[in-house]
């Protein structure tokens, strides 16, 4: 464990309370895509599939880790789905996500480490979260706005994979460990961030409300 | 096979 990867962890945890407060504060999930969310919840689950597998001792921080993300996701997909359902806006959150899931499923069997359904599963969830906040920024340019606390939710969000590369680059660097494909999906996440990066540091510090077009 | 290559990262 290195002080990247401690701070994207710490990061992407944040990002999670920040959006499961939003909604269960607000009681609406006006502004968030519900099929980002039903992404990130497939990509924990066919990631941590492990956890489903064999029993595990919970004392271990990671498992904790990876309990926490399968049912806070799963969770905040229920308030959005069903308990805030009527202040989901179904029509803007309009991108296809089966373009999403098809082709990431479809690489994972052509490019991994090794062709073995653990494996598989793992890669394709890689590939997966690459893409997945695609729906969440394709909803913001359909309203044109974002609200300031899903503005922190998205940076949050963005960051932790940001703080992933740096990690990865240390552990290149320390422990000679590479993870070819986690790292070309990350650095493909963290792009698909920048225009919004570039909105976020220069409107949200601001006290601005971030408006498309910029 | 301890060449099993882990995913140790979340």
């Amino acid at each position: 464990m290195n002080i990247f990867r401690l701070f994207g962890d710490l990061s992407h945890l944040a990002a999670i309370a920040i959006l499961l407060l939003k909604i269960w504060k607000t009681r609406s999930c006006a502004g968030v895509s519900g099929k980002t969310q039903l992404l990130f919840a497939v990509c924990f689950i066919t990631r941590y599939i492990d956890l489903f597998l064999h029993f595990v001792s919970l004392y271990n921080t990671e498992k904790v880790m990876k309990l926490i993300y399968i049912s806070a996701s799963v969770f905040t997909c229920y308030l959005i789905f069903f308990k805030f359902k009527a202040t989901y806006d179904g029509n803007h959150d309009s991108m296809r996500a089966e373009f999403l899931i098809v082709p990431a499923a479809g690489l994972a069997c052509l490019i991994n480490t090794k062709f073995d359904a653990i494996e598989i599963l793992w890669t394709f969830s890689i590939y997966l979260e690459a893409v997945a906040i695609l729906p969440q920024l394709f909803l913001i340019s359909k309203t044109g706005e974002a609200e300031t606390i899903t503005s922190h939710y998205l940076f949050a969000q963005g960051s932790y994979r940001a703080l992933y590369i740096l990690n990865w680059i240390y552990r290149y660097h320390y422990e000679s460990h590479v993870d070819t494909i986690a790292i070309v999906a990350g650095v493909v996440q963290t792009i698909l961030y920048c225009d919004f990066f570039y909105l976020y540091i220069t409107k949200v510090v601001k006290g601005q409300k971030i408006v498309l077009p910029a | 096979n301890d060449h099993e290559f882990k995913h140790d990262e979340l």
